[in-house]
């Protein structure tokens, strides 16, 4: 469903050139459950980044269901981020003086098929999902930090999309609140969706299917997790 | 070092009352090496920000080297921030069109008796410090998460402050990376500095001297580890 072909990124700073990506070539499948691992400043976002149509890559090529999206206009890009990907930030890109629940709403803005009152309802259901039917007109300040994260998981979920990548879903969150997490994700995944996250913790990927390791802007290592 | 004595903060938020500290008292003594633990919203992030004296409470009182806090002038408590303690943010707060380098040299600003050579020099060190010897000149976004989190505690061990409470500083980190951190709080602390740390990983509790769990704004448990 999402196709990598030698993707390179380079960012240049003028007198540094930062070799973020130096050619990585992935096939993540429809239904696949991935953990995506490796050093900070491997490549990890950078990567997420350029699946999710977020961002360019400075040469290779990226598939979504076989199109390349390099010929993808605009709009039909746009719409690809908004329906099709669910996509939580790693520092969650939430509106600051904004409510939980209309943050929540905000990609269903952009859908001419959801009534306001839908909207406000399947907002209302995605944050009580995630713990947070209490926090609704809680303010993106007025949240502890593994409440913003949920509430930025919630709004990746809100238009049910087919594939969700998650950079770092977990990384503010105690344990039981990671598992409680983790098993909303392992039930999209029984129910068709593809799930891709960044985490850093090698108990979160067990609970994957896939785990891809990455070092220096490469994939090393890529295999699927022995279930005991 | 640290007192705090029936501390109570009840957020008002109108129709609705959070009460996320209901009564907390605990004591953290020169020398301490301490993990907070506990649920998402209990309260961790709320007590660190009392303690450090970023926030007051609804009531009760805190204590620095035995003097009451609230006594103290304006002047006085910027001082006591900006010297004494070293605070690394749940979510970093860097200044975003920034520097790593400039981020950190923030706290030296105030600092009459530190040159601008000398500043640059210590962030420098600092910097080197968690890693992030070839980042000096980059600017907030063109960080990855990981190295955003360790320019904020790079920020945070600056000043040589005698006192660090750091939220979730190892959040963001893979493994390596983590411990690598771990290791120089602990140098530190075995340089005579206090450490407070919240964190939601027990493997990082328990590299850390004590424990203490929130819940439900409570202190419900507090022991010293175990080392085998
Ligand atoms: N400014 C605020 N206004 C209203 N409620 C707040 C405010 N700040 C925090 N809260 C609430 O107080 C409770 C405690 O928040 P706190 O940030 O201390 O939690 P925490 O233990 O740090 O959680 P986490 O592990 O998710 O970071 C939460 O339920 C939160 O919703
Ligand atoms: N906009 C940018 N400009 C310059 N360099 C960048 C930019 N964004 C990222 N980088 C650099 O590219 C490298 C990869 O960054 P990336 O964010 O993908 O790492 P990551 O694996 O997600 O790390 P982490 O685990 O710390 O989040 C890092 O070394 C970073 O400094
Ligand atoms: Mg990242
Ligand atoms: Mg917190």
């Amino acid at each position: 469903v999402i196709r990598a072909s030698n993707i390179i990124k380079t960012f240049d700073l003028g007198e540094v050139k930062v070799r973020a990506l130096r050619g990585v070539d992935l096939e993540i499948n429809e239904g696949d459950f991935v953990a995506i691992l490796g050093h900070s400043g491997s490549g990890k976002s950078t990567f997420m980044n350029i699946i999710g149509c977020l961002d360019v890559p400075s040469s290779g090529e990226v598939y979504i269901d076989d199109n390349n999206v390099a010929n993808y206009s605009r709009d039909k890009l746009a719409t690809i981020r908004n329906k099709k990907i669910g996509f939580v930030f790693q520092s969650y890109n939430l509106l600051s003086r904004t409510t939980a629940l209309e943050n929540v709403e905000l990609p269903l803005l952009y859908n001419p098929e959801v009534s306001a009152v839908e909207r406000a309802d399947l907002s209302k259901k995605a944050l009580e999902r995630v713990g947070l039917g209490d926090r609704l007109s809680h303010l993106t300040n007025q949240l502890s930090g593994g409440q913003q994260q949920r509430v930025a998981i919630a709004r990746a979920l809100v238009n049910e999309p087919l594939v969700i990548l998650a950079d770092e879903p977990t990384g503010n969150l105690d344990t039981r609140t990671s598992y409680e997490i983790m098993g909303i994700f392992q039930e999209l995944n029984e129910a068709g969706k593809t799930i891709v996250i960044v985490t850093h913790e090698t108990d979160i990927a067990k609970m994957c299917k896939r785990n891809i390791v990455f070092k220096d802007g490469k994939v090393i290592k890529d295999f699927m997790v022995d279930k005991p």
